[in-house]
């Protein structure tokens, strides 16, 4: 019975994108049926997956303003099993359109409700703001997958985060979790990975996945092609890692 | 006469902090007078100078919307010639406050505008979004600085910066242009970043920075220690490539 993963974290360029798009890719291809929603105005996961954002026609945005049914919106990817509800640019938009809407945190968890039966995972890739794209993201999750970059500011804005996610626990969504935290960009050959990955395990242990993911070019050259990395370079430390992480996430979903 | 520089980039993580903060301390150091306000609620240029951000007291929040005084917000840093209006996390709550506020596109330029001449420059720190912290900025500015990571969502980003800020200048503030756009992050040994350089010159030419900032683990190491970089190494690579980029911000604003 579908779960709903929010990937947050209102730092900016921390690998919420990435993760999203590798994460689902690589959890489709091990058999999962998969629903990925780009709540980003910025429409990196559907560039990243391939569709083009201009010709788009129906978005995430019609769905959450214009009223239309999920089943024009939603759309298949080159990656069988990974279906995607796209962003377009008029997304930017929703956020000043939401404000007017009565209880406009709960728009998107309305529309995923009788849909989520068809999948087995939906993934929401969030912009870094704490707006309300991000609010309805957080509001419509299960639980909770923070991509963490190890580097200092990433790690200053964590407690800006979770304590959001308590706010939006207590008010909006009783049953939100912290599914846990994925360390991203990692580079062995420098100390301050070294002491942000101690630093997060200090304070977040069990819930810190134990794959982490390396810094690894082919991840930043596959998006140009609209391509998950399993796809672009398939030998490569970037698909590696990320198949790594798809087979912890399952585990620990099982141990639930 | 003090000019506003607005550094502003909806995608996440491409250096705003970092050329905010190490191209403000450069420029300080060579004997102008700069204020830098931190106008996104993360607060990393805050941290990034070594202002502990519980502790603050009074900030650019209560400003914009309890309208203290300047001058009981502005704060001297460890770099001479260079104070900050620093920001807390109340100002999550700006942008909504802010809505409510007739001509809310405007209050941070009203601030601004009779202290610009006690400054040469005056920089502004964005958050990653194009939210009304952010219109607030493109508002108050005399030119938008734009830090460009060399990756592709960085790239594919910018079409959507552009319209912005034509927007911004055909309705709020006509006399706003590109100073420039500066390529950070460059790693001469992957291909990906030589081709976006290429592309970014092949669209913007004299608008792009000669001085290229190189990915250099020193200019991330900084901020932990509360430091810009040329306080905290001044050997560094990332030392020298801010340096560098103050001399040739310096050039231009002369050959205007
Ligand atoms: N492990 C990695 N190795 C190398 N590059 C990476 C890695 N993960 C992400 N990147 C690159 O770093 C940049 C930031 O990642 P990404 O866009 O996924 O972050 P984000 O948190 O989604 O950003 P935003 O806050 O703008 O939504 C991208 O250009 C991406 O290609
Ligand atoms: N040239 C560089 N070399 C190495 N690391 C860098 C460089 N420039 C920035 N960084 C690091 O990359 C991360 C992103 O940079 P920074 O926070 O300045 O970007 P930003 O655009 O301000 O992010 P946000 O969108 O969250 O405001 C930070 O951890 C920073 O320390
Ligand atoms: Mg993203
Ligand atoms: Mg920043």
């Amino acid at each position: 019975m579908g779960k709903i993963i929010c990937l947050a974290n209102q730092k900016g360029g921390v690998g919420k994108t990435t993760t999203a798009v590798n994460l689902a890719a690589s959890l489709a291809f091990s058999g999962c049926e998969i629903l990925l929603v780009d709540c980003d105005p910025q429409g990196n996961a559907t560039g990243g997956l391939g569709l083009e954002k201009k010709n788009i026609g129906k978005s995430l945005y019609d769905l959450l303003i214009n009223e239309v049914s999920f089943d024009e919106v939603v759309r298949p990817t080159e990656v069988p099993h990974l279906s995607i509800l796209p962003a377009s640019i008029d997304l930017v938009g929703a956020e000043i359109e939401l404000v007017q809407i009565v209880s406009r945190e709960t728009v998107l968890s309305k529309i995923l409700a009788p849909v989520k039966s068809r999948f087995d995972y939906i993934f929401l890739d969030c912009p870094p703001s704490l707006g309300l794209l991000t609010v309805n993201a957080l509001t419509a999750a299960d639980a909770v997958l923070i991509p963490l970059q190890c580097e200092y500011y990433a790690l200053e804005g964590l407690s800006q985060l979770v304590q959001t996610i308590r706010l939006i626990k207590q008010s909006l969504n009783p049953g939100l979790v912290v599914a846990g935290l994925v360390l991203t960009m990692f580079d062995a050959r420098n100390n301050l990975s070294h002491q942000v990955v101690s630093e997060v395990h200090k304070h977040f242990q069990a819930k810190v996945f134990d794959t982490i993911i390396p810094r690894n070019v082919r991840l930043s050259e596959a998006p140009s092609h609209g391509k998950p990395v399993l796809l672009y370079d398939k030998y490569s430390k970037g698909t590696h890692s990320y198949l790594a992480l798809a087979r912890e996430f399952l585990a620990r979903e099982e141990r639930k």
